[in-house]
Order: structure tokens, then sequence, then C-alpha cells
């Protein structure tokens, strides 16, 4: 038996919105720990991990390991039928192949029950080990969504390099060259305006804009976002869920033969 | 040109 609560049934509405063009199958592993989620898209270019903690729910109970295959855009379809401040209560077990939605309404005068149909999905997990990282940057979410929708109108690759003072987003087309430069800035009056580099070493990575654009459609689950660079390895693009988890996507980069 | 690399090439199947 499966069963967890969520305060806002948006919050997972949100979070599936925000990777189901990336990954349109997924299997929920549920534990004692929590829910998560380890995907990647068809082309095995980028891969999204979820994490819901357990005590990040109002209440959840999990008997023993399971799985739950969905389909994400089925599951989309189910969670926009919530209302705006309904409470979710998610119910499976493993006699049948189903997994319920309950929404309730604030003042619980409505109670919605959707039952979405569980799939067999075979994918390969990949051990993705804890690394130290040459640079890493935090900056507010929606900055990073404007400089990669911005130079996705300029070219379809970017280069990011990160040096001691700032980090640079660059990229070129056609119509020509655009370059990006942000600045380490820690004097903001809200902590999520800032901009954080760390950086062992500098680093120098090309990666395809229309992932990270298409990353960035989790922009709205957190007011800022981290970016993990180590030469010629994934880069992390990480969204920290407050209270209750995280969503992490990673990309290959573009590699010179 | 750069080339598109996998993830499979980083982290391995478990």
């Amino acid at each position: 038996m499966f069963e967890a609560q969520m305060a806002q049934a948006a919050l997972l509405k949100q979070i599936i919105e925000s990777i189901r063009e990336l990954i349109t199958e997924a299997t929920f592993e549920v534990s004692g720990t929590g829910m998560m989620l380890q995907a990647m898209d068809s082309s095995h270019v980028s891969l999204v991990a979820l994490n819901l903690r357990s005590d990040g729910f109002q209440l959840f109970r999990a008997d023993r390991p399971f799985s739950m295959g969905m389909n994400l855009n089925h599951m989309a379809k189910m969670l926009k039928c919530a209302g705006k401040d309904d409470t979710l209560t998610m119910r499976a077990d493993e006699a049948n192949d189903l997994v319920t939605f309950l929404f309730e309404s604030p003042g619980n005068e409505r109670l919605a029950e959707f039952e979405l149909k569980l799939m067999d999905i075979t994918s390969e997990n990949l051990g993705i080990p804890d690394a130290e990282y040459s640079a890493t940057v935090s900056m507010p979410s929606a900055e990073f969504q404007r400089i990669v929708k911005d130079l996705g109108s300029i070219g379809d690759t970017v280069e990011i390099t990160v040096t001691k003072d700032d980090v640079r987003f660059a990229a070129s087309g056609d119509i020509g060259n655009a370059t990006i430069k942000c600045r380490q800035l820690l004097d903001t009056e809200k902590p999520e305006d800032r901009t954080l580099i760390e950086m062992v070493e500098p680093v120098n990575l090309t990666f395809a804009l229309r992932y990270l654009i298409n990353f960035s459609k989790a922009t709205s689950l957190a007011p800022s976002v981290t970016i993990k660079l180590s030469t010629e390895m994934p880069v992390v693009v990480e969204y920290k869920l407050s209270d209750i988890g995280y969503v992490r996507f990673y990309l290959a980069p573009k590699i010179e033969d | 040109a750069a080339r598109q690399s996998r993830m499979a090439a980083f982290f391995r199947a478990v």
C-alpha cells in the first residue's frame, strides 16, 4: 500500500509540466524515503532526476518499495483537473495497476477522484556518482531562463565559461553572435537574487540550447537555480523544491572530435 | 563541429 498527501496538488502538477516534454514515460520509485524518478529523454542526451522526500509530505506511507510506471502526459491531464488550492492524495497498491489521485478543495466541499492506469516501463537506470564539480553557479532562475531563451534566438548551442570573476554564456548563428556575462552579485536584499560563483578551476563547455530551454520550464518551481560544471562532464541544472526535494536535469556536453 | 555526447558515456547503467 502506498499513500501520500501533499498540501498543494499544484506543486506536483508544475513538476510534471516541467519535465513531460523531455520524458513522456517514467517510473516513480516509491519507498520509505520518498518518491524518486530518474529518466532519460529518447535520445539519451539528457536525464531528469526528481526526488521528493517523504518528510516533505503531510502524510507518507509506503509499506514496501513500489514502482509506478506512468505516462507523464496522461498524469498531467489528470493533475490539470486539480483546483488551484486543492490538496492531493495519491494512493496505490500492488493488487491493481492503478494510481488514484484525490483532489480535495480547501473547504472539503469538493472531492475529485481520478484513477490513472499504471504501465510497465523498461528503461535504463544510470548510476550518477557524487562528484566535486569544477564550478558551481547559483543565479535567479528567471535570469537563467532569460539567458537561454535569448541565446536560443541566436544559435543552437551555448558555450558556458566560468572564471573566478564571472560566468559567460555565448552563442553564434547565421545572423551573428551574442555573449551574456554575469558577475558575482552577493549584496542583494533577497538571497534568491544572488549570483554566486564558486570556482575550483575555470571551465569551458558547450551545450545544445534546446535542452537548456526545456530545463528552464522548471523556473516557476524555484526562485534560484544551481548550475554545476566540470570539463567534459554533463552539466547539472538543479531546482530545489522548498522543504521537499529537488528536480535535477543533466545534459551531456558537445565534445570536439 | 562538436559532436553531441550521450549520457551513457559518463554514467554507467545500474
